[in-house]
């Protein structure tokens, strides 16, 4: 995350921290069920082996120190079918749910988010130089309209239908490398709502270039078939 | 022939109110379009319910009930527009809600009998809307709309009520209220309140303002000219042909020299952007080609290279002659930077305006301030416009959350507020903090040991925290970090710091699938599998944290 600030220790508890199996970070993921994580399909790339990963769950610091933390192989990948930068991760056994793990709540399928909404990512991925590398850090802006997001000056038509932007026009803050597969969630009365999955911008914290994120409410039905057959 | 409501747009939470000062529920919207229809003391009105005032929906007086109780939703009938604040033709039709003539002066209620005597009274005339002291047509005057003043050496005068664009349009079509509905390349326009094919965020309750009415080609964000999603599924958006008119458009509002609000009627002469690059001229499109031409945009002044802010944007810009920026921000001198005017909250008589400060983080800041650092006015806390919040004086009763005043419900690092600034959401207030105190340090979130351990174990318990210290036969457990009497050195706290082997608790350090198990203190026995219940499963409410979230934004 460039800028943005450091959270309060445990406050995104759904967010976990995907590693390889010798537990280096590398993408961020959202706990959606005690025993579902919900991440980008990029972040598979590597390996289609689930024992290449490993899940770090109710931790703050990437050093993952604290005795809140727990960690759980992968049993099973599921990357969406029509190739869209999202993926499913099937946890060896369940994670505990407590004060420090809980699951983010998914939106209603297609529910799309109105003009103006402000909403928050979070992730231990690169900083770019500003403060607070090392521990789970938070920034928050607004969504935009892809219509105005698809404008020449911005990116240009690249953002799909399936993808939502946000960020803010003059950059400064935005997500960034390491950050992937990481949650973008809405405020709605008083429950986080996980609308977006971080997945692609063309730099970081650019002006005029706001991040792009998987729409998750248009994947709704696949998540909800894929955990119910497995 | 459908429904009756085919010819109205939905009706949300519209109440009908008659002068009988009774308020009547309709039981469906159909009964509601029955009554606007047919009962013609029924007005159906448009406006926006007034968050600000918890006072029931009837007033004193019953009349005056139809023109201060304002309904939320807009009543329109296909071709027919209801209420909009512009007039078609003579204006026969207006129920706007303008109350000075063209001069300025107020007008005389229509009720009022000074200081002049009526001929047109709501009374003899009940269909013609006579309000208030609304400007009105009711003898169908070719000059438009018009009222008695309360200039008693004027009985009345003309008011100034804008064409309505219907089947034409001004500048670039942002006060089009017409109803094609096609685009230019031929598609039928998608419904502003649908989403399919087409899923958006142009909500028409999030753009009141802007009439997304039906699927009417509409221009809610500073385009060239109308435009709408299409019913085609494979063309998201396109323009529509709307015709200019021909008629001169409405006057130009009175350009400012100095920055207020977002800026968009900022008519100075600044051509250098806040990075210190030169402007490209609006007419060109060298270095970069654009659509924000003085063509496209003939009510915005795009004179020369000056910063502009032609479509809805933050604050002025400008493109700018480096090949390498396209365009940027323009470095304004805002109207605020003289003492901002007084705020149009009331400022208590009793309260003198001082300079005011807050201690600590302002949690508990009580004053009047109600500017941002940036100038920007706050919005009132009861109002969801134009942002929507739950920072509201129910959800924090403690907080001080009166009137637009500055304050920090969520303990912030000082007092904010949300801005009366569509395209800025909140921010810090222009406040002073009163002491020397240093930063508050961040609040530690509740020590885990507070967290209750469950006494019960998921799968092979590998995780189990509990406290249960004794084998499913009844031995007690040797301390894991004791050797005595069973040496054991390689389930140690220093071993495994990370599988909880405290005191002599029963842990899976191992992850044996048979569940926890510890060494005991009986010698015949070396260790042993203990007895603990299966947890339930993990019951939760998913998306609330334990720990409150900084929600630290770039506001």
């Amino acid at each position: 995350i460039v800028a943005g600030c450091v959270s309060h220790p445990h406050s995104w508890p759904w967010q976990i921290s995907l590693r390889t199996s010798y537990g280096m970070h590398f993408c961020g993921g959202t706990l959606i069920d005690p025993q579902w994580v919900l991440t980008a399909a990029h972040c598979l790339e590597k390996s289609s082996r689930p024992a290449a990963y490993k899940v770090y769950l109710g931790l703050h610091r990437e050093a993952a120190t604290e005795p809140s933390v727990q960690i759980r192989d992968v049993e099973k990948l599921f990357k969406e079918p029509r190739r869209a930068d999202i993926a499913l991760l099937k946890l060896s056994r369940p994670a505990v749910i407590n004060n420090h793990v809980i699951p983010v709540c998914l939106p209603k399928e297609n529910s799309v988010l109105g003009g103006r909404e402000e909403c928050y990512v979070t992730g231990w991925g690169d900083t770019r130089g500003t403060s607070g590398g090392g521990y789970l850090k938070e920034t928050g802006f607004p969504v935009i309209e892809n219509k105005i997001c698809n404008r020449p000056e911005f990116l240009n038509g690249r953002v799909k239908k399936h993808e939502l932007c946000a960020g803010n026009i003059h950059g400064g803050t935005d997500t960034c490398q390491g950050d992937s597969g990481g949650p973008l969630v809405c405020l709605n009365q008083d429950k986080f709502v996980q609308h977006g999955v971080t997945s692609w911008g063309l730099g970081c914290a650019q002006p005029m270039k706001p991040g792009v994120y998987v729409r998750v409410s248009n994947y709704i039905p696949w998540i909800k078939s894929v955990m119910e057959s497995n | 022939q459908g429904s009756i409501l085919d010819r109205y747009v939905r009706t949300e939470g519209a109440w009908l109110l008659n002068p009988m000062k009774q308020v009547y529920r309709a039981n469906s919207e159909e009964e509601c379009a029955e009554k606007c229809e047919n009962e013609d003391k029924f007005a159906c009105r448009d406006g926006h319910l007034n968050l600000h005032d918890s006072k029931p929906f009837f007033q004193p007086n019953p009349l005056a009930a139809l023109a201060l109780t304002r309904l939320k939703g807009l009543e329109s009938m296909k071709g027919v527009v209801y209420l909009l604040e512009c007039k078609e033709g003579k204006g026969v039709d207006y129920r706007g809600t303008e109350a000075k003539t063209q001069k300025g002066v107020r007008c005389q209620k229509w009720a009022d009998n000074d200081p002049h005597k009526p001929k047109y009274t709501p009374e003899k005339y009940p269909n013609a809307g006579l309000e208030e002291n609304y400007c009105r047509n009711p003898d169908n005057d070719d000059k438009g709309p018009w009222c008695y003043t309360t200039d008693p050496d004027t009985r009345f005068d003309y008011c100034n009520i804008p064409e309505c664009e219907v089947e034409c349009m001004h500048c670039s079509g942002e006060n089009y209220h017409g109803v094609v509905a096609k685009t230019v390349s031929g598609f039928e326009c998608q419904r502003w309140d649908s989403q399919q094919p087409h899923s958006h965020g142009y909500l028409p309750e999030n753009f009141p303002e802007k009439d997304l009415k039906n699927n009417y080609c509409r221009n809610p964000d500073g385009e060239p000219r109308p435009w709408c999603f299409t019913t085609s599924p494979t063309k998201r958006w396109d323009y529509c042909d709307i015709p200019r008119c021909t008629t001169s458009p409405p006057p130009p509002t009175p350009g400012r020299q100095c920055l207020s609000g977002r800026g968009e009627d900022y008519r100075g002469t600044v051509s250098v952007t806040e990075s210190g690059n030169t402007c490209q001229h609006w007419n060109s499109q060298s270095p970069h080609r654009h659509a924000r031409t003085p063509e496209n945009y003939p009510c915005q002044s795009l004179d020369e290279n000056y910063c502009r802010n032609p479509d809805g944007e933050k604050r002025p810009w400008c493109y700018t002659t480096n090949t390498t920026a396209r365009w940027e921000y323009c470095d304004i001198p805002s109207c605020d930077s003289t003492k901002p005017e007084a705020p149009d909250v009331d400022v208590p008589d009793q309260a003198e305006v001082i300079e005011e400060c807050y201690q600590g983080n302002g949690v508990t800041y009580r004053g009047t301030a109600s500017f941002t650092l940036s100038g920007k006015k706050c919005q009132a806390w009861s109002s969801m416009s134009p942002h929507r919040h739950n920072k509201t004086a129910e959800n924090f009763p403690n907080a001080g959350l009166s009137q637009n005043y500055c304050r920090n419900p969520d303990a912030d690092s000082r007092p904010w507020c949300y801005t009366t600034d569509p395209s800025v959401r909140w921010e810090y207030c222009d406040l002073k903090k009163c002491d020397g105190q240093g930063i508050l340090t961040v609040p530690k979130p509740p020590q885990t040991t507070l967290e209750t351990n469950p006494e019960c174990i998921i799968e092979n318990g590998v995780d189990y925290r509990g406290t249960v210290a004794k084998t499913a036969r009844g031995r007690t457990c040797q301390e894991w970090s004791s050797q005595r009497p069973h040496s054991h050195d390689y389930f140690t706290p220093t071993t495994h710091p990370r599988a909880g082997l405290e005191k002599n608790y029963c842990r899976n350090p191992d992850g044996d699938v048979n569940g926890p198990w510890c060494y005991t203190t009986d010698p015949r026995k070396a260790w042993e599998y203990c007895d603990i219940p299966k947890c339930p499963p993990p019951q939760y409410e998913c998306g609330k944290s334990k720990f409150r979230p900084k929600l630290c934004a770039q506001r």
